[in-house]
């Protein structure tokens, strides 16, 4: 594993702790779209279906489970927590995430790697991961006061999308067939949806001014 | 048996 693979990864993994914290200790999730994590909780679950049938590595094994369980768990908190719940921006997160669904699986049913179910799931994961941090964005556009922890878990996860594409480049030029043009592709559009939200975000903070985006 | 394809990555 090089280096930028493992970085992007603990950046993931820091963007929960840092979600986890914020619900756990503050028992808040202002600002936070349940939209966009519902959306994670589907993507890990159609991408990790593998988990019954390829054994990678124990690292592998641990932080699925890690995204699984932490995943599914903060939407439960989000939804269900008698305090937790309370904070949520409801009619500010409006985004109607499952309209994104059903595109995201048609796209998996044309482009794949193999006509397979585990295929096909792997493939609706990534094109639904690529645009599941729309409701959080569209969410932080409308938030007028984002607090710290709430920006530090988009920049962590924004951190962790720019970290993969750098570990795919390093992987294409030191592995021979090491050749993924859907995981590419996909995580290529993520990152730039990350970079186009950062761009107006720090032009915003950098003249103090409401956060607008264009429309 | 098909083979299933790898994926290494999360």
């Amino acid at each position: 594993m090089n280096i930028f693979r493992l970085a992007g990864d603990m950046t993931h993994l820091f963007s929960v702790l840092v979600l986890l914290l914020k619900i756990h200790t503050i028992k808040s999730c202002a600002g936070i779209s349940l939209k966009t994590q519902e959306l994670y909780a589907i993507v890990f679950t159609t991408r990790y279906l593998d988990l019954f049938t390829t054994y990678i590595s124990l690292y592998n094994t641990i932080m699925k489970l890690i995204f699984l369980g932490s995943s599914i768990s903060i939407v439960w908190y989000m939804r269900h927590h008698k305090v937790v719940r309370r904070s949520y921006d409801k009619d500010q997160d409006t985004f109607r995430h499952y309209l994104l669904m059903l595109p995201c699986l048609l796209l998996a049913l044309l482009i794949n790697e193999k006509f397979t179910f585990l295929e096909v799931m792997w493939a609706f994961s990534l094109y639904l991961e690529a645009v599941a941090i729309l409701p959080q964005l569209v969410l932080l556009q409308r938030t007028r006061n984002i607090d710290n922890l709430t920006g530090q878990y988009v920049l962590l996860l924004g951190a962790y999308r720019a970290l993969y594409v750098l570990n795919w480049i390093y992987r294409y030029f030191t592995e021979e067939n090491y050749v993924h043009w859907i995981t590419w592709v996909s995580g290529i559009v993520q990152t730039l949806l990350y970079a186009d939200f950062f761009y107006y975000y720090f032009q915003s903070w950098k003249n103090n001014v409401k956060l607008q985006l264009p429309a | 048996e098909e083979d299933a394809v790898q994926h290494d990555e999360l």
